[in-house]
C-alpha cells in the first residue's frame, strides 16, 4: 500500500 | 507571569482528548500573542500544529516567552479532573519549572488546583510552508470521522480522491473492498451540515487509516473539518476550536505502490 513518508521530506527545520 | 483563564474550560479538555493519542509530550510555546504547539508523532508521519489565541482566553496575561514542555499523559489526567463546566486556568511563574492548573466550578464553591512538573524538551521544530491547496474540502466533522472508521475495517490506507464531482473516500483489503463518495451539497439549513469541495486540480492521494483515526478524536471541537490537498504533500486536516483558534494534523502521504 505504498512508502508511508515522513513528515521531514516535506518541511524542513526551522 | 503567565496566566491563561478560560471559562469553557471544556474546550480545553476537548484539546487535550485531540493530541493525547498523538503525542507523549510537547512543548507549549506561550507568548503575548496566544499559545503555539507544534510537535511530531514519534515515527514523524504526522505533525500536530495548534494555535490558541489570546483573544480567545477571558483572562491572558503573558509578561515574558515561556516554553513549557509538559507531559500529555500527565497533563490528560489532570484536566481529567476538571468538569466540563468548570473555569480552567494556567498559570505559571516566568522561570518556574512548574505549571499549575487552577478549575474552579460555576458557583466558586469548589477550586480545585494541580501543579505539576515541567519537562525541558528537545524537540525539532520545522517550517511549515505557505501552500496554496489544490483541493479544499469542507465537511460535517462527525461525518468525516464516520468514514475514517468505517473505511480502517477494510485496509490499512485511505485513498482520496477529489474532482469537481465531489470527494471519494476507498479502502481494500483482504475482505474486500469499499467506496463512499460525497456530493457537494446543494443548499442546507444549517452550513455545518455542508460538504464544500473548492478545487482548482482533482487530486489522488494516500493516508494511514491509524493517523486519520487518531486525529478525528477532534471531533467534539468542531461540528465541521477542512481537509486540503495537494498532489505529493502533507494532508491538512483542521477543526476550529471556538473562537479560540484551531488545531492542524498534517499528515504525510503514502507513496508509489
Amino acid at each position: 500500500q505504498g512508502t508511508q513518508m515522513r513528515m521531514e521530506s516535506f518541511f524542513g527545520a526551522a | 507571569m503567565f496566566e491563561a483563564r478560560l471559562v469553557q474550560g471544556s474546550l480545553l479538555k476537548k484539546v487535550m482528548e485531540a493530541i493525547k493519542d498523538l503525542l507523549n509530550e510537547a512543548s507549549f510555546d506561550c507568548a503575548h500573542s496566544g499559545i503555539l504547539l507544534q510537535a511530531m508523532d514519534n515515527s514523524h508521519v504526522s505533525l500536530v500544529s495548534l494555535n490558541l489565541r489570546k483573544e480567545g482566553f477571558d483572562k491572558y496575561r503573558c509578561d515574558r516567552n515561556i516554553v513549557m514542555g509538559m507531559n500529555l499523559t500527565s497533563m490528560s489526567k489532570i484536566l481529567k479532573c476538571a468538569s466540563n463546566d468548570d473555569i480552567i486556568t494556567m498559570k505559571a511563574q516566568d522561570s518556574a519549572d512548574t505549571v499549575t492548573f487552577v478549575f474552579e466550578s460555576p458557583n466558586q464553591e469548589k477550586v480545585s488546583e494541580y501543579e505539576m512538573k515541567l519537562m525541558n524538551l528537545d524537540q525539532d521544530q520545522l517550517g511549515i510552508p505557505e501552500t496554496e491547496y489544490c483541493c479544499i474540502i469542507k465537511l460535517p466533522s462527525g461525518e468525516f470521522a464516520r468514514i475514517c472508521r468505517d473505511l480502517s475495517q477494510f485496509g490499512e490506507s485511505i485513498v482520496i480522491s477529489c474532482t469537481k464531482e465531489g470527494v471519494k473516500f476507498s479502502a481494500a483489503g483482504d475482505i474486500g473492498t469499499a467506496n463512499i463518495k460525497l456530493a457537494q451539497t446543494g443548499t442546507v439549513d444549517k452550513e455545518e451540515d455542508a460538504v464544500i469541495v473548492d478545487m482548482q486540480e482533482p487530486v489522488t492521494l494516500t493516508f494511514s487509516c491509524k493517523y486519520l483515526n487518531m486525529f478525528t478524536k477532534a471531533t467534539p471541537l468542531s461540528p465541521q473539518v477542512c481537509l486540503s490537498m495537494s498532489p505529493d504533500v502533507p494532508l491538512v486536516v483542521e477543526y476550529k476550536i471556538g473562537e479560540i483558534g484551531h488545531i492542524r494534523y498534517y499528515l504525510a502521504p503514502r507513496i508509489g505502490d
